[in-house]
């Protein structure tokens, strides 16, 4: 996949976030996402849109998040945490 | 797919619209409340849920348009993006709770490229507000993205996949289904239709026997859905919430509460049943019950399960007072409980016992402001509140209170006078527009 501008990169953990594939970043230390959580968070929100599981921001999967939505998240903070515990 | 949030224990809920989309927007408020309508009857068609529309702030699904951050936690974010929500059932106070981003371009039997086809969405909205999460099922109304149109809301058909998660939350519907099945084209032609845009909107001219109803006597009023109807011969009138005619000329009652025999010539009393605000025909000895504009399944059937005398029935109506059901034959009432479907002891009374109000009554009526409304001929009374006797000033006259007569105004095509019932409605004087049958109104 072409290299993500900075931007890109902040709109998609942006929309990770909201959506929920990915825990918000801690408030308290401001840590960021590990790669690891976030290829994780990104093949999930690739499977559960139907798209083929890469694991990175690719155009499809940049264009699906652009596509109009509701707006409540996929996954439920619980999903989420099994999602965490599991790992 | 996410575990069910939650689920509701009651099966009647009620739904309102508190804001409708911008002024600008394409689609008018009557075209929205139907799309709201109809997208929740996909839902009560293929589950034991039933919805009913109430004016009250206390509705359980309360609808929404509105934009940007609006202090849910789910701020809008302009065209696109994010484009509606809405609250899963459960113990908080915006527990099915559906708001549209209003900064869409909502549109109805539009292209995709016009905007956002607002049936589609509210189908899946209101699938979250019975309890249904995202999934990733490729075929479901639950998938979290835009799918565009989904087609005429009459002939919609929710995908399998929905309809199981559904039955797993509450169970099948016990009766019929009420959507119309997409391959019996006999059926959506005569289904409640939704409003067409002004450019093709059809204008039914009205029958020639119609009635008029500035000289007429009633056969039956009812306040429905906050809504008055006066029934006559085939005949109804309907007035909205705000006691506004919807049409000078009258709607034909077969072409709108379907499923009524179609010899039957008029009707003796109607009303509707608090609770699950089903709503009771009667005509002689028989009665029907209808959910929204469809007669169930079963039906007629004699009177006598109210307990009531074979001899019919000449009015009823629900005093606000006590949510009792009276029932009015010559000169007594009787009171039947519609919550325990069962008549209360020591009845019928005499109907003297309403100071005031005369026998042989055509019907009653409750109506919004608290009080009830006693009609015979071409007079009405008034009762206030709790009172059995009739408020000082009555009798009033029905077509000048309710139904814009003036005191000598006969309805005849013939009177074309400027002063005509039409430029009083609408205060400019312009022509009658009723007469081409433009003023119409269709809601839920």
């Amino acid at each position: 996949a072409p290299s993500l501008t900075a931007e890109q990169m902040d709109m998609g953990v942006d929309w990770l976030s909201k959506f929920g594939y990915l825990p918000p970043p801690d408030p308290v230390t401001g840590q960021l996402q590990t790669k690891e959580a976030l290829t994780k968070a990104i093949k999930a929100m690739q499977k559960f849109g139907g798209l083929e599981e890469t694991g990175v921001l690719d155009i499809a999967t940049l264009g699906l998040m652009k596509t109009p939505r509701c707006s409540l998240p996929d996954l439920s903070d619980t999903e989420m945490a099994v999602g965490r515990k599991r790992r | 797919a996410l575990t069910p949030q939650n689920k509701w224990t009651k099966r009647h809920l009620s739904w309102r619209i508190r804001t409708y989309p911008k002024e600008s927007s394409l689609l008018g408020r009557d075209t929205v409340r139907a799309l709201m309508y109809y997208a929740l009857k996909v839902w009560s068609d293929i589950s034991p849920l039933n919805f009913h529309e109430v004016a009250g702030n206390d509705a359980d699904i309360q609808i929404d348009f509105t934009k940007a951050d609006h202090n849910d936690g789910y701020p809008f974010d302009g065209p696109g993006g994010t484009v509606a929500h809405a609250f899963f059932p459960g113990e908080r106070f915006t527990a099915g709770d559906t708001h549209f981003d209003d900064d869409e371009a909502w549109t109805f039997r539009s292209p995709e490229s016009h905007g956002m086809d607002l049936f589609a969405v509210a189908v899946h909205e209101f699938g979250h507000a019975i309890g249904l999460a995202h999934t990733s099922a490729i075929e479901s109304i639950m998938r979290p993205y835009y799918q565009g149109p989904v087609g005429d809301p009459l002939k919609y058909n929710l995908p399998y996949e929905d309809k199981v998660r559904v039955w797993q939350l509450y169970g099948v519907r016990d009766s019929v289904s009420h959507t119309v099945r997409p391959d019996d084209p006999s059926q959506t032609a005569d289904s409640p239709v939704l409003l067409d845009l002004p450019e093709n909107r059809s204008t039914v001219q009205p029958a020639r026997d119609s009635p008029d109803r500035c000289t007429s006597h009633f056969d039956a009023v009812a306040h429905i859905r906050g809504e008055a109807f006066f029934f006559k011969g085939k005949y109804f009138w309907r007035l909205t919430r705000e006691k506004h005619l919807v049409s000078l000329h009258p709607a034909q009652i077969h072409r709108f509460w379907r499923g009524l025999p179609i010899n039957l010539d008029s009707v003796d009393a109607v009303y509707e049943r608090p609770g699950d605000h089903k709503i009771i025909f009667f005509k002689g000895l028989q009665y029907w019950i209808f959910k929204d504009t469809n007669v169930e399944e079963g039906y007629p059937r004699p009177i006598s399960d109210f307990g009531l005398p074979m001899e019919g029935v000449d009015a009823a109506f629900v005093w606000l007072h006590n949510d009792k059901t009276y029932f009015f034959k010559d000169n007594h009432y009787w009171r039947y409980d519609d919550h325990l479907r069962r008549m209360d002891l020591g009845y019928p009374k005499d109907s003297t016992l309403w100071k005031g109000v005369p026998a042989q009554l055509d019907d009653v009526m409750r109506w919004s402001d608290g009080s009830s409304y006693f009609f015979k001929g071409k007079e009405y009374w008034r009762v206030v509140g709790s009172d059995m006797e009739v408020e000082a000033g009555y009798p009033r006259s029905i077509g000048k209170d309710w139904l814009l007569c003036s005191e000598m105004q006969s309805d005849s095509p013939a009177t074309d006078t400027n002063n005509t019932a039409e430029t009083r409605l609408h205060g400019q004087h312009h022509a009658d527009h009723a007469k081409e049958g433009e003023v119409c109104s269709c809601t839920s």
